[in-house]
């Protein structure tokens, strides 16, 4: 199982839609300061099911529309859409590839879809939890948190490792 | 419950000595339960003790060795639980380029099972990917994908860089 | 007091909003009191504009924007009190290698009155230095000081470079 | 008025006696992870009257004296020892250059020397206080704290600024 396409339109600074290919082994992204790489993180866990304003560095959800530029208008929408290559069947569902798609409106209202079909976020979730594909998970370390296990306490240190046992 | 907790967290012990080791080139690294509690709640400590230097509680150690030792701890995590993906937000920020080397061949032992999204400033790094993705707002405050190849870094960056290389 | 507070504030205000101009090529900074609070006891909100990119809090800027913005707030502290020295360490580790140079020439405003103490793992910087000092532990887990040049530094390292744009 | 030299002895990882001697303008600091660079700066933090164990990276002000190595056995006391060139009288005394010491041995006594004559921690922290040079100082900015500032609140913010007014 692997990551293959995330596409991202009025997601934070990629007003346009811009889809990202991905393969196996290792890829770099690279670019200026501020041209958008750890935004796509933030579309990483936010079509994950991340639900909380701060993990996406804003103070309300609506932090991750398109908020315009000098020359651009703010959009009314940020959508991302990810699909899993998944031959290996890693994913408890009999697609070869499973698409999931997540959008939500000014107005406040989100849509999800898995394979094209409207679902809810407990159904996202419920795909993912088996895999160690999570929220919290060890396997998105995000700008600035590499310190983050060394400073924490033993307790939550545990939390952590609970979370990868 | 707590025969897998105990099984797990001695696996976890195991790799994370190991790696450590060969991220190093010696020394030794070990994480320890809280005295004195049930082994469900303790927290976890975590002792690394770098070639030549007396073991110390990782908080001591400088900037770079307690990137490199998370970074250590992350990949034990992988090889007990492995994941499908796993992204790295300029986790190579405070390293030295002799460390990078060795960070990189530590991602080698993992590329077969685990894909990796790099984000990254430095070169070493960018060279080392098997694909690399270019983000640029060339009209101001907008993203955009880019194709890049090696060639053209080596390029964009004109005589300084090859001068302090 | 109060007095004295309204113009420092101001002139604070003023040499930050000149050097983020000069640092980022345009754009807008400022400090702002809280509302509603008296002047003597109201906190601070900073609001940093990269050129072309709509105002807002420092906190949605990407890690390298917010790393320059803290720099030009600093040098703007330095132009507005004077300090005998300064020491920096590491503060270039999240800088791509356009924003390392635009630092650098920040920097060369202030060194007829400050003295600079920089630590860093990155050539550009090295580069501009009047001195360099190298500390080593040959011996293991003990430091020594030994005199670098710059030759040194292209000896040692080889091709790949440490930081692209 | 500038730092001519810092020598270190027994402080951290400076085992044996090490003298640095810094000009104007800009001095760069190098050398790989874990060499002992950061160090330095917890050593100029400390003669400058810096009290708290946490700011030296440890838990107790002891875990600034040398602490041996696997060849090399423990110290009994750690010393630094700071030069400055007072030519612009900026230091208010009437020397051209200002020496001072600090000792502390394992048993807990300290010791300072002003000029080479024993005096109090009061007495040195009197000198700087006009200065500027100070321990929360905008001119000693540590490793990863670069992001502070803008991390903080309002509130912490306007401490920091009422420090540079
Ligand atoms: N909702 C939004 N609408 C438009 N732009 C946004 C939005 N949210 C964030 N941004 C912009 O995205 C930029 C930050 O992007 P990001 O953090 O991905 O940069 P980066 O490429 O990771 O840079 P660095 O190398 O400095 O870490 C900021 O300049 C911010 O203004
Ligand atoms: N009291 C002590 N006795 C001996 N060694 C010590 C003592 N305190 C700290 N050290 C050692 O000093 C080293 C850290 O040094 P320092 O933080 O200065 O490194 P650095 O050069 O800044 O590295 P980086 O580039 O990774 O930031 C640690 O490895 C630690 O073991
Ligand atoms: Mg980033
Ligand atoms: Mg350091």
């Amino acid at each position: 199982m692997y990551l293959k396409r995330l596409t991202l339109h009025g997601f934070k600074s990629f007003a346009d839609r811009t889809a990202f290919d991905f393969s196996g082994g290792m890829t770099s992204i690279v670019g200026p300061n501020g041209c958008g790489k750890s935004n796509v993180v933030d579309a990483l866990k936010w079509i994950l099911g991340n639900q909380s304003p701060k993990e996406m560095r804003g103070s309300e959800m609506k932090d991750v529309i398109f908020a315009g530029t000098t020359t651009r208008r703010a959009l009314g929408f940020a959508e991302v859409a990810l699909i899993f290559d998944n031959e290996d069947r890693r994913l408890p569902t009999d697609h070869a590839e499973v698409a999931v798609e997540r959008r939500l409106f000014r107005s406040g209202e989100s849509e999800y879809r898995l394979n094209g079909m409207k679902c809810r976020l407990k159904d996202i979730r419920d795909l993912f939890t088996d895999t160690g594909i999570g929220q919290e998970s060890y396997s998105i370390l995000e700008q600035g948190k590499i310190d983050l296990l060394i400073q924490s306490s033993p307790v939550e240190r545990r939390v952590i490792f609970e979370e990868a046992a | 419950s707590r025969r897998i907790f105990a099984e797990t967290f001695d696996a976890l012990n195991k790799a994370f000595g190991e790696l450590f080791r060969k991220a190093f080139g010696g020394g030794k690294a070990e994480l320890v339960l809280e005295e004195g509690k049930d082994i469900l709640m303790a927290g976890i400590e975590i002792i690394a003790c770098p070639p030549g230097k007396k073991p110390s509680h990782v908080r001591l150690l400088s900037g770079g060795e307690r990137t490199l030792t998370t970074l250590t701890l992350l990949f034990a995590v992988l090889r007990v639980r492995p994941s499908p993906f796993c992204v790295l937000d300029e986790v190579d920020a405070s390293l030295d380029e002799a460390n990078i080397r060795r960070f990189l061949v530590l991602i080698d032992d993992f590329t077969a099972k685990t894909q990796f999204l790099i984000i990254t400033h430095n070169k070493l790094t960018m060279v080392k990917a098997d694909r690399l993705v270019g983000i640029t707002m060339e009209e101001k405050g907008i993203s955009k994908m880019i194709d890049v190849n090696l060639r053209d870094l080596e390029a964009s960056d004109g005589p300084p860089e090859r001068r302090a290389a």
